[in-house]
Order: structure tokens, then sequence, then C-alpha cells
């Protein structure tokens, strides 16, 4: 099983176009296998990404140094998993 | 659960408990639902679609599918429950009795079924369907760039490691291929509507091309009346538009090519979530979720039914 320990969802905030173009090369940098959840729209559309714990540091040091504001969705993707699977577990016990 | 009425629509299932809870629902009604297999996915998982019909032969049709992104569970939740919502409310809510007096409605609640057990067994995230690529390590294509409607433009990948493939050819997976064949030999579709999650959007043709729509007006003012109704129940609210107008360019998506097929009302939604949990929903947002977008629904049926062409 894929687990997802450390993995972060960001949700990315582009001020203009020339930031729009810069998140959309993240997303072409095969290496970092970021995982678009909300593709690139317009500006005034968030950016939502999974970013594996691995290129977490890369990811927000280019956002950074881009100057792209962004936050954290969801800090820790496999514990909020943890929770869905647990209630779907209990919820099947409970039907049993 | 014995029946229908035991199931637990606010929670999430496994693609078993789905499969039995339609062979229930069909068992239950035999004079209103029925069960087709359309085809069978890459791993051999009937593809199922049931009908909903109260007589006549080849009547106009809607078509709903939901699940055709895997990791989207809130969308085959929803058809869940939109499957039991019909046969609860024909009978009893007029305008859909009405509608089907005169139409039937079919509906594909795990259109990748492949992809939605993978989803439950080894990869939460996973998106496509599961067939391997030949020459690539990496498997799947990304069912919703695989029509033949702009395949092959931008906005769709030809990378088989990407989330966006679009697969080698056009209907070149069988989760496609399916409904294709379906939806031509039935001939008499006249809504089509694919259900994604999330960003809460209602969106329309194209997303190839920026070429307008010829029923675009129609279109988005239909899409204007179906989100009022949905925000109507939990102040839930949507953006609307053409595809390429509203989020980008994707090329080889299945609303393009219903409606290049002639069937005018084609719409894909986008159900919750505005960004605090993506494709994680709670599994206590189903309902509500569900409830909110059959309002939608039964807009866009009604108005299906009151403008027959």
């Amino acid at each position: 099983k894929v687990t997802f320990e450390g993995h972060q969802v960001l949700r990315i905030l582009p001020k203009d176009e020339a930031q729009l173009s810069l998140i959309k090369n993240l997303e072409e940098m095969i290496e970092f296998q970021v995982d678009i959840w909300m593709g690139v729209t317009d500006v005034s559309n968030p950016v939502d990404v999974r970013v594996p714990f691995q290129s977490l540091q890369f990811v927000k040091i280019y956002l950074e140094a881009q100057n792209i504001d962004y936050t954290i969705m969801i800090e820790d993707l496999q514990v909020v998993l943890d929770e869905e699977q647990e209630e779907m577990e209990a919820a099947a016990r409970l039907a049993q | 659960p014995r029946n229908t009425d035991s199931f637990d629509f606010s929670r999430y299932h496994t693609i078993s408990e789905i499969y039995s809870f339609q062979d229930m629902l069909v068992a239950e009604n035999p004079n209103l639902v029925s069960k087709i297999v359309i085809g069978s996915s890459y791993e051999g998982r009937p593809l199922n679609v049931l009908k909903f019909s109260t007589g006549g032969t080849n009547r106009p049709a809607i078509w709903i599918d939901t699940g055709i992104h895997s990791r989207e569970w809130v969308t085959q939740a929803s058809g869940t429950w939109f499957a039991k919502k019909i046969v609860t409310d024909y009978g009893r809510d007029p305008a859909l009795t009405a509608i089907l007096n005169k139409m039937d409605i079919f509906l594909e609640i795990v259109t990748n079924p492949d992809g939605f057990a993978y989803t439950h067994s080894s990869n939460r995230m996973w998106r496509k369907t599961r067939k391997p690529n030949p020459g690539s390590s990496c498997a799947g294509v990304d069912p919703n760039r695989n029509w033949d409607s702009g395949f092959g433009g931008p906005g769709a990948s030809s990378n088989p490691c990407s989330e966006t493939y679009r697969g080698p050819r056009a209907h070149s997976e069988s989760e496609v291929k399916s409904i294709v064949d379906f939806v031509k030999s039935h001939g008499n579709f006249k809504a089509f509507i694919s259900i994604h999650s999330y960003s809460q959007m209602l969106l329309y043709p194209f997303g190839y091309t920026k070429t307008p729509a010829k029923d675009q007006a129609e279109l988005h003012n239909l899409a204007q009346r179906a989100i009022t109704d949905l925000a109507s129940l939990y102040g839930t609210r949507y953006r609307y538009g053409s595809i390429i107008n509203t989020i980008y360019q994707a090329s080889g998506g299945t609303i393009d090519w219903t409606y290049e097929q002639g069937i005018k009302y084609s719409y894909t939604f986008e159900l919750r979530d505005t960004g605090r949990y993506g494709f994680i929903l709670p599994a206590n947002q189903i309902i509500p979720t569900a409830q909110e977008t059959w309002l939608a629904l039964m807009a866009i049926m009604n108005h299906t039914y009151n403008n027959p062409y």
C-alpha cells in the first residue's frame, strides 16, 4: 500500500500571470513528483498541490524565492487518510 | 445491509459494497430499475449502469456518471445516494415522476472500477485507469482525456507517468470505449452529466477549444439556474462556465465528445470541497453534498424534459 507520511498539500495563491507560469513549471518538474489536486486556472483561483515529503523543502524554497504565497492545506496527508480509514472500518464494524 | 433502506449512505464504501447495493436496488424495484453491463474494465470488472425506466422503448434519456477519476470518492458516494433518491422520489416528487414517465435515466456509479479498487487496496490518490502502458513503468490513462474530441491537443499529456496522460489513441480505454459504444447504440441521449470533485464548479463544453458551443447561451443560463438551486440548500457556492474559460484547456474530455455527438445538455460537475480537505472530504459531508447536487441535477433534468429536441 502506498502511504503518504509527511506529504503536504499546499494551496498556492498566484498573484499574476508570471507567477502562474512559474507554478506551471513546477508541474512539469517530474522529478519532484508533485500531484496537482486543483490545477492552474487564472490569477484569481488557487492551485492545490500535493508535495511528497522528499520534495517539500525544494518546492517551498522555489515558491518563497519567487515570492509566491502559499498556505498549507493539509499538514500530513497520511494522518488524514488514517482517520478516513479508521472511520470506514468503525462504520463497517458497526454495520456488522 | 439486508436492504437499501438500511444502507449507510453517510460513509464511504468499497466497490463490492456498492455493487451489492446496486443488485439490492434492482431486486427491490424490478419495475423501475435494471442493471446493464456495458462492458468490462481492463482488469475484468463489470461496468454496471443502472437504468431507471417506467416503460417504452428507447425513450429520450439522461446519463449521469460518477467516479471516472477514482480518487474522487464523494462522487461515487453521491451516485449511490442519487440511485436511492430516484426510486424513493418516483411517484412522490411530481417533477421526477413526470421526467421518468417520459424519459429514462442511466446512472454509472463506478465508472473507473479498477482505479477505485486500487484506491482502496493500494493508493488512495490514484486517479487514472490501471492498464499498463507498454514501454513505461507507469500505468494508467486519464479517462477524462481519452475521448475523441480534440484528442491529443494541448491540455493533456503524452507522458504515461502524467496524471493527465491521454492514452495511445482516442477511446483506447475500455472504460471509455464502453460508454462511447453504449451512447452511440442507444442514440437517444438528450443530457449527459459527468461528475467529478473537487472545486465546486459546473462546466459545459468546450475544454479543447475557445470556440463557443453553439448552445452556449442556453447552457450558461441553465448552469446559472442549477447552481442557484444547489446553493439554496446549504449556501455552497459554485462557479460556472465553459471548461476552457473557467478552469483550463483540457483536450479529449468526456462532455466535449458527448456534445459533439449532439447531446446538447452536456455538463461536468466538480463537487465539494473548497480547499480544506480536497479529495479526502470527510464522510459527514457525503449526504449534504449529494442533496445539494441533486437540486442542480433536477434543474438540468427538468430543463431537458421541458425542452425536447
